[in-house]
């Protein structure tokens, strides 16, 4: 009966997982293997930039129109935001479909929300990276690596230590159905700063984190150690988000650029 | 609570949309 139990919750989670991201890794690898009829625009210098912009995200930068006469950088940052919050907004839809989440007290929801959402949002952002670039726009555009790179300090800091962490995370060949797991394990995570009801969460945290192991023997019988260093993911998940935190403190310091309310929140005193 | 009005908001009501 408890190998049942754990079954329905590793099921649950993934359907959950494929029903509320609108990108996942089967997906994003049928595009970057070249697998699809339209493959996507690739962005690569400031021209490309400017002409997907005026197609792919349109919607994004233009709406307002208050971003036209601005600097590139400025503007990437404005959709790597855009891109943030709706990856925000999916994985609390995520995290309350994940059985017992709801029932938490509702101030450790936040909390979870509020340490959890860039750990997971970097561990799915893998997905849509290779080493030389970026799907972008759901999946229609691809920002090449060299070009972020290019881009002047500190905008170019941004994304290549995500890439770096992409690189070794995908080496390890999860499936959406190990990353359904993965995410739910980050978001019940029960060391987030200023939890009530700890041990509540605990107990959902290790039933999930069972599952995990459970579903990674089944799923990489071939990699036996595979549990223990996605636990070595969880610690530098931890570290590229404080990073991560610290060069938006720093921009929104020394640029003149707005940050989403949402984002603010989030960062707001976090580490 | 103040601190977390959207992350609250999300969380109690999943058709409130966040403005971009």
């Amino acid at each position: 009966p408890q190998l049942a139990d754990q079954k329905t919750l590793a099921r649950q989670i993934y359907e959950a997982y494929l029903k509320n991201f609108n990108m996942n890794k089967a997906k994003a690898r049928t595009i970057l293997t070249g697998k699809t009829s339209n493959p996507p625009f690739v962005v690569h210098d400031m021209e490309t930039l400017q002409l997907a912009e005026q197609t792919l995200v349109a919607k994004m930068v233009g709406s307002a129109g208050a971003l036209k006469d601005r600097e590139a950088e400025v503007r990437i940052f404005h959709c790597c935001q855009c891109t943030s919050v709706e990856t925000v907004t999916e994985l609390t839809e995520f995290a309350k479909s994940v059985p017992g989440f709801s029932s938490l007290d509702l101030n450790d929801q936040v909390t979870l929300l509020k340490y959890g959402v860039y750990e997971a949002l970097f561990a799915m952002l893998a997905s849509s990276m290779n080493k030389d670039g970026l799907l972008v726009a759901y999946g229609s555009g691809f920002i090449t690596r060299e070009f972020l790179k290019s881009l002047r300090r500190p905008f170019s800091d941004m994304m290549e230590p995500k890439f770096q962490f992409a690189m070794k995370f995908n080496a390890l060949e999860l499936d959406d159905s190990d990353l359904a797991l993965f995410v739910a394990a980050i978001i019940c995570c029960g060391d987030r700063p200023g939890l009530v009801n700890v041990s509540h969460i605990e107990v959902m945290q290790e039933s999930i984190v069972r599952v995990l192991q459970l579903h990674l023997l089944a799923n990489h019988p071939d990699d036996t150690f595979l549990f223990p260093k996605l636990l070595q993911k969880l610690a530098d998940l931890r570290q590229l988000v404080t990073e991560h935190a610290q060069l938006v403190q720093e921009i929104k310091k020394t640029e003149d650029t707005s940050l989403h309310p949402l984002l603010q929140e989030i960062y707001r005193d976090m580490y | 609570k103040e601190k977390h009005k959207i992350l609250h908001r999300l969380l109690q009501n999943s058709t409130s949309p966040v403005e971009l």
